[in-house]
């Protein structure tokens, strides 16, 4: 049976555990705020 | 849940850019999240052509974006490594409508605890939750199944959830990633006041008996009767599968009723395209003759004449008996047209017929292949989990196997592995960019209810793997001998794709199985289009076929359809063109060719002036005395 390769070299990562392993700090994980949304 | 304020909504068509950026898979995944959208709601998405704002999706560090409409001009949406999945760009588009997390609305306390200690110190601020004068959730219920919703570790520093459902059983299916839910699209067509959809036209799984407006033809032999089982089967309709015994409902054309050659039409209402191309999909189940058949036709009707052309479509044959089978018909109706099932009793003894069911019809493109696993409860349970698929061929002509992994559970695997074909020598080798996508169907009968599990991969002809082969290379090169149960020997390449394509929980629930059979839907579509960058392929035949082939002043040779050509150098302001790049081309030229051609013709113009106005004046100065001639000539005469 041929090698089988995983696309995410196996890391099965929802888009928090992406964001959180790039060590950015976004509002609720992946939100970018304008500055009204910010205040 | 929405933000509020009209400022943040966009208009119903989003013009967007996907930047140079993006790598080709993420392209392919976002424009088929787009078709998500254009099946469930009334947002359309098109290529910006000036407007003054818009979203430009690129390849930035993680996956994030804005909430609802930001007036910038230019509104970006990261697309970076690995989030490159449908439901991710779902979720992120949805963010830029104007929508925040499921989990963020002001009553999610009744619905899920939040455990405090398990959350990374720091991180509590993503478990804020906001005044219903913040954000509107709609009056719609709070929705575990939410593509918007977090999943249960999210932010945790371990393990352990950081939220419980106050429901056990939608712990797992907090932060699914499959598809819009109902409530998705529930919130979505409110918040922009949709009532209709680009692409969806029809759904009918027979429960009314108005039978959606279809209608019997009085031009065949039998009527299509509305029925909750047959005595020779179906024993229950497929919309609910004996769930609801004797309420579920299907149409049956009894072929043992009637002679060789007889039919029964069913016509659908009248639908309307508006993009040209439709995808017709339904269950049938043969419980008559092996030589019943099923056409399918479309009846057009020309808008300039009133005419009425009757296109056969399909003719569905050998239809397997004893269960219901899943097809896909591929439309291309431009006017108005109904859809029209017809019946046609065979040759051989019958003792039912043929029932459909579940219909759907969308302006959508038809998936290229479908696997069908029977009796998947007893495959799960098997000592050997993991099974290839029968061989297919794509649509340039790759061939192609899929192997579903089950050795795994509770994760449950999906590659996707090239294997020697019959085109192989006319292909273009390592394979380039071919877009797999593999689609897990949840079968409930509504289109616009299914939450399909779907992932992509893309063939990158570049990729290599350790040894210096390219991995998408050809299987009769790099692949490894292996033999179909027939004894046919062939090649198969390495597998890429998903060891956790979907959970066994995920997979148990909706109607993924339903009687006991997994549908599997495969496209495997060239994709090369979307690659704005046209670099050389790394075709190995290029070198043979460009040594005798030079391109002069630094011009590239590649290979284009099986020929050497040039890609020739340029910049700013110059360029080399020509079969060989042989010639030089600049804005100064272009400057210089259109200075001088106007300076010509002004010059031309002038001479024509000058020689009319010559001729003209001469002309002149000659009529009086001719005059004076004729004058003399009048007054001898009198």
């Amino acid at each position: 049976t041929p090698e089988i390769f995983d696309v995410d070299n196996g890391l099965d990562r929802d888009i928090f555990d992406i964001n959180e392993d790039l060590g950015l700090d976004l509002f609720e994980g992946d939100i970018i705020l304008d500055e009204i949304q910010e205040r | 849940n929405a933000i509020i304020g009209e400022r943040y909504r966009w208009p119903h068509t989003i013009p967007y850019v996907l930047d140079d950026s993006l790598e080709m898979n993420a392209r392919g995944v976002i424009l088929k999240a787009f078709e998500r959208y254009r099946l469930k709601s009334c947002i359309d998405f098109k290529p910006w052509s000036g407007e003054p704002n818009y979203i430009s999706v690129f390849k930035g560090n993680g996956c994030w974006s804005s909430v609802g409409k930001q007036l910038t001009g230019i509104q970006e949406l990261s697309i970076g490594e690995g989030c490159d999945k449908i439901a991710t760009v779902q979720h992120e588009f949805l963010h830029a409508l104007g929508f925040w997390h499921e989990q963020s609305r002001s009553d999610r306390n009744d619905y899920v605890s939040i455990i405090w200690n398990r959350i990374i110190s720091g991180k509590e601020r993503n478990f804020d939750f906001y005044d219903d004068q913040v954000i509107d959730s709609m009056n719609v219920p709070y929705d575990y199944s939410s593509v918007m919703h977090y999943g249960k570790t999210a932010f945790g520093n371990g393990s352990e959830p950081t939220i419980i459902t106050r429901v056990p059983d939608f712990m797992d299916v907090i932060g699914q990633r499959m598809d819009f839910s109902d409530s998705d699209v529930l919130k979505l067509n409110q918040l922009y006041n949709c009532s209709s959809s680009l692409s969806f036209m029809e759904s009918c799984d027979f429960e009314l008996g108005n039978v959606c407006g279809m209608i019997q033809s009085s031009a065949d032999s039998a009527d299509w009767q509305r029925l909750s089982e047959v005595s020779e089967g179906p024993e229950s309709d497929h919309s609910n599968m004996g769930r609801c015994r004797g309420s579920g409902f299907f149409m049956h054309f009894n072929s043992s009723s009637v002679n060789e050659g007889a039919t029964a039409i069913l016509e659908s209402r009248i639908l309307y395209p508006k993009r040209g191309f439709q995808c017709l999909q339904f269950f049938l189940y043969n419980s008559g003759s092996e030589d019943d058949q099923l056409n399918i036709y479309i009846r057009e009707y020309s808008t300039a004449h009133l005419s009425r052309t009757l296109t056969l479509v399909e003719q569905i044959k050998d239809i397997p008996s004893g269960s219901w089978q899943l097809y896909h018909i591929t439309l291309n109706a431009t006017n108005k047209f109904r859809v029209v099932f017809e019946g046609v009793r065979g040759a051989g003894a019958s003792l039912g017929g043929l029932s459909i069911d579940d219909i759907n019809l969308s302006e959508t493109r038809c998936p290229h292949h479908v696997w069908h696993i029977r009796n998947f409860t007893q495959l799960i349970g098997s000592p050997n989990g993991s099974f290839y698929s029968p061989p297919f061929y794509s649509s340039k002509g790759y061939a192609f196997q899929i192997y579903l992994n089950l050795d795994s559970l509770p994760k449950i695997g999906m590659y996707f592995h090239l294997i020697s074909g019959a085109n192989d020598d006319q292909l273009e080798w390592p394979c380039p960019w071919q877009q797999v996508t593999i689609t897990i169907l949840d079968q409930t009968p509504d289109i616009r209810q299914r939450m399909s599990k779907q992932q992509s991969l893309t063939t990158d002809p570049f990729l290599t793997i350790d040894n210096g082969n390219y991995f998408w290379d050809r299987p009769s090169k790099v692949g490894a001998q292996v033999i179909f149960p027939n004894g046919t020997q062939f090649q198969r390449g390495r597998g890429r794709g998903f060891p956790n394509f979907m959970s066994q929980e995920m997979l148990k629930s909706r109607d993924f199985i339903k009687g006991d059979d997994v549908y599997i839907l495969l496209t495997v579509e060239d994709i090369s289009h979307l690659n704005t960058q046209n670099d050389p392929l790394p075709t190995l035949n290029v070198n043979d076929l460009c040594a005798s082939f030079r391109c002069e002043n630094d011009g590239i040779c590649i290979l284009q359809n099986g020929k050497a050509e040039c890609r020739c150098r340029s910049g700013d302001d110059w360029w080399y063109m020509g079969e060989r790049c042989e010639k030089r081309g600049s804005t100064r030229d272009t400057i210089v060719i259109a200075t001088s051609s106007t300076a010509a013709v002004f010059a031309l113009m002038l001479i024509i002036t000058l020689v009319s106005v010559y001729c003209t004046r001469k002309k002149y100065r000659k009529e009086p005395s001719s005059r004076t001639v004729n004058t003399i000539m009048e007054n001898q005469y009198a």
